[in-house]
């Protein structure tokens, strides 16, 4: 048959690379036959050649003694795919769908395997083709394609690169552990593989960032539907330690990325990953140095970097659709009218199932709440720069009254997501976590609560405490405040009921 | 209340004193378990 | 019916492609029996370092295969290195050996590699070796690394030779005599010479002094 001479041909060339380098003469003058001589003439026989080729590639590493080499056929595979995608014409068909047919195929020959047969389905050659792909186009592309002899083609290539990334990005997202979950923990390795992840990271224009956030989100919407309380399976509890790894290695390369993205994450974010969501919220600008948050003489108008608004990645206006009109209308010209427009589009119709803690399911909408005050912070920040400090740091502003009166009208659930939401922008030095700390301190004291003050300072403590006291990190502007709030004049904490009423809350508090 | 991170931290190769090093690029695996062996990293051979 | 699912080419396949779809729009609240199973196989076939390692195609040996001991790997194993090893060694340099004069690691990506810091205790003779043998790998990399970033010898394109300059402080001139003129005082190298000298890889397989006519030209050297 046609699959059985593929298998021939594809020996052969598995046999040819374990005598000579792959770029002997000998090679070129393979390849070539193949094209010349039919067996890649076209497209048809080049989906049942590489199909042949994946299929006994796969077989060759089950049936492979475990201890020895299992990978001389996969490893070959690539060379050749890899060597088909430099030396071809590229006339009749561009890179991209020559890349596009290459990850399908293997797509579809990985799906019937998963599928077909769970007990002798292995992940490992599969992980090790893809990264295959990984290193050799890791070795193709340095210095700008330098080593690529022909100007046109390395001209080409150059222009293709973050294609050639975004590609593999777009079908690592097929591969995700929802749909393949035997593939699982060869899909995070993939995300994490040191030739993927950190030129993702790094691509010029944050050109990967995109792709890059969508499998992150992937995979946090994993780790958010299989988190449940009193029942997480240690396979879960694995990729959750392999995922928190990886934020820490972004946080310590690119910080930027994770506060350029924080509010994306943060909305995919399983509520109860406290400290996963302190690492994300922790990164700091890789050059900035943060002046020690416990100094109860730390004035934030005098620290330059708090003059600056951080960059975010993703608008938030994009995610506040039929409230946008109603809050940009009421940040003009606040009135009662426009707030309640805003606060009924903050409820959702179904409940919404989340193990908080102390909570199980929500009946406000978490992501648009966190969209307004995102894109409130930002505006206020925008004008800070614009006008002067007065204008925004100014419990008159609409920025404040805007909040004060979401929380003021709103059930403790709203209040609760409102201040909540505030204080994941306590972060680094900015004008952001520099407005939300005067925002959030003078809420804290004001009176203007009236019968709601306890409520609203039991809120706000609680939700700064379940920031400080899980591990290490802790974000700076979450340490100045609570620092601030422990050091007030206007309030003693120990005097607060809800604090002296609970003896293991009140110790924390006098320790504190 | 999340756990300890320095020795997750450690492993990684982040250092423990002021200096910056990158660790991505010479990542191995997710898991330290995982992480036997060193990788090599990208590298360029001038011709 | 459509007409993709009747390609003999891959409709066997797309079925199972097609299936993988609807967990993902709808993932299970609770994973089902056969989930479970698949994530826990994927848990014991996780990928480890060595899956995720450069591939090893064919290389020309270096000399004729001998026999070793079954209990050695074939594959070179990386280990670690305790970081803080390597720290406590970097004290111990002979002050009187040039090539080590300004030792100071360079912070790089590779810094903190085993495989890097073991080369950064190789005598020169080893980098040379794997230099000019291993060539192609990346283990002449991180040898054309270690002496060019921290023994600062130059590799020059032309003749494929490694090139060391040297500056040798001259023990001051006695001089006697009060008259020598401004001009010549003014001169700052005048207790410094310069020397080069190159490593002769072709024949002696030593470090040679370079002849006297020997001119130092930026462009014929390698910019590592």
């Amino acid at each position: 048959t046609s699959t059985e001479r593929y298998y021939l041909v594809f020996t052969e060339w598995v046999r040819l690379l374990q005598r000579v380098t792959s770029d002997d003469k000998i090679i070129f003058v393979f390849i070539k036959q193949l094209m010349d001589k039919g067996v890649l003439s076209d497209s048809d026989n080049f989906i049942g050649f590489v199909k042949a080729a994946l299929e006994l590639s796969v077989y060759s590493f089950k049936e492979s003694d475990p201890t020895g080499e299992v990978f001389t056929a996969i490893d070959a595979l690539s060379k050749l795919l890899i060597k088909l995608f430099i030396l071809q014409d590229f006339a009749g068909y561009s890179r991209q769908e020559y890349l596009n047919t290459v990850f399908s195929i293997i797509l579809l020959v990985f799906s019937n395997d998963h599928e077909e047969d769970e007990a002798t389905f292995n992940e490992r050659p599969y992980f090790r083709l893809l990264s295959n792909f990984l290193c050799e186009w890791a070795t193709l592309r340095g210095h700008n394609f330098i080593k690529v002899a022909d100007q046109k083609t390395r001209k080409e290539l150059l222009s293709f690169d973050a294609e050639f990334y975004n590609i593999f990005a777009s079908y690592l997202h097929s591969f995700q552990p929802f749909a393949f979950p035997g593939f699982s923990f060869a899909w995070i390795s993939l995300l994490s593989h040191r030739m993927f992840l950190p030129v993702m990271l790094r691509l010029p224009q944050k050109a990967g960032w995109e792709k890059l956030m969508l499998l992150l989100i992937d995979l946090l919407k994993f780790l958010n539907q299989y988190t449940i309380k009193g029942k997480i399976s240690d396979a879960v509890s694995v990729v959750y330690k392999g995922t928190l790894r990886i934020f820490l290695g972004i946080s310590n390369d690119v910080p930027q990325f994770l506060i350029e993205n924080h509010y994306e994450l943060m909305n995919n974010l399983p509520i109860s990953y406290f400290q996963l969501k302190n690492v994300i919220l922790s990164a700091i600008p890789l050059k900035m140095l943060v002046p020690n948050p416990f100094d109860s003489d730390l004035a934030l108008e005098n620290i330059t970097e708090c003059q600056n608004p951080p960059v975010v990645f993703y608008d938030p206006v994009s995610d506040i659709q039929a409230l946008k009109k109603p809050v940009d209308n009421y940040l003009r010209i606040p009135s009662n009218s426009l707030l309640r427009t805003i606060i009924n589009g903050l409820y959702l119709t179904e409940y919404d199932i989340k193990g908080g803690v102390g909570f199980d399911m929500l009946t406000t909408n978490n992501k648009l709440i966190r969209a307004i005050v995102l894109h409130v912070a930002v505006e206020a920040g925008l004008e800070n720069g614009r006008t002067s400090s007065n204008a925004v740091f100014n419990t008159k502003s609409s920025y404040y009254q805007l909040l004060f009166d979401l929380i003021h009208d709103g059930t403790i659930e709203l209040k609760f997501q409102v201040i909540q939401v505030m204080i994941e922008q306590l972060r680094y030095p900015n004008i952001h976590t520099r407005w939300f700390i005067y925002v959030l301190r003078d809420m804290f004291v004001t009176e203007a609560w009236e019968e709601q003050r306890t409520e609203v300072q039991e809120i706000i403590l609680r939700s700064l405490l379940e920031r400080v006291i899980v591990h290490n990190p802790h974000t700076w502007g979450v340490s100045v405040l609570f620092t601030q709030l422990l050091n007030s004049d206007e309030v003693n904490l120990l005097e607060l009921d809800f604090i002296n009423n609970i003896p293991e809350i009140k110790h924390m508090f006098v320790q504190l | 209340l999340g756990a300890d991170l320095s020795s997750m931290i450690h492993s990684l190769g982040i250092p423990r004193d002021n200096t910056r090093h990158r660790v991505l690029d010479t990542f191995q695996s997710p898991w330290a378990e995982t992480s036997r062996s060193e990788v090599e990293p990208t590298f360029f051979i001038p011709d | 019916s459509n007409k993709a699912f009747k390609n003999p080419l891959f409709k066997k396949e797309l079925k199972y492609w097609l299936a993988s779809k609807k967990p993902l729009m709808q993932p299970y609240k609770e994973m089902p029996p056969k989930m479970v199973s698949q994530l826990e196989s994927s848990l014991l076939n996780c990928p480890d370092s060595l899956d995720a390692d450069s591939p090893y195609l064919y290389q020309v040996p270096l000399s004729n295969p001998h026999p070793t001991s079954i209990f050695f790997p074939s594959e070179p194993i990386r280990f670690t290195y305790p970081y803080e090893v390597i720290k406590s060694n970097q004290g111990n340099l002979n002050p009187n050996d040039k090539t080590h004069a300004s030792h100071q690691s360079v912070e790089d990506i590779y810094s903190r590699t085993s495989l890097a810091k073991i080369f950064s205790k190789f005598d020169l003779d080893t980098l040379f070796f794997i230099f000019y043998h291993y060539q192609g790998t990346y283990d002449q990399f991180l040898a054309a690394r270690e002496l060019s970033q921290n023994r600062h010898w130059l590799f020059n394109k032309v003749d494929s030779c490694w090139y060391f300059r040297e500056i040798e402080k001259l023990p001051p001139t006695i001089n006697m005599s009060n008259t020598i003129p401004n001009n010549k005082r003014e001169d700052s190298n005048s207790d410094e010479e310069e020397s080069w000298r190159y490593f002769d890889y072709k024949k002696s397989w030593l470090a040679r002094r370079c002849g006297p006519d020997f001119v130092y030209h930026e462009e014929g050297f390698e910019k590592l």
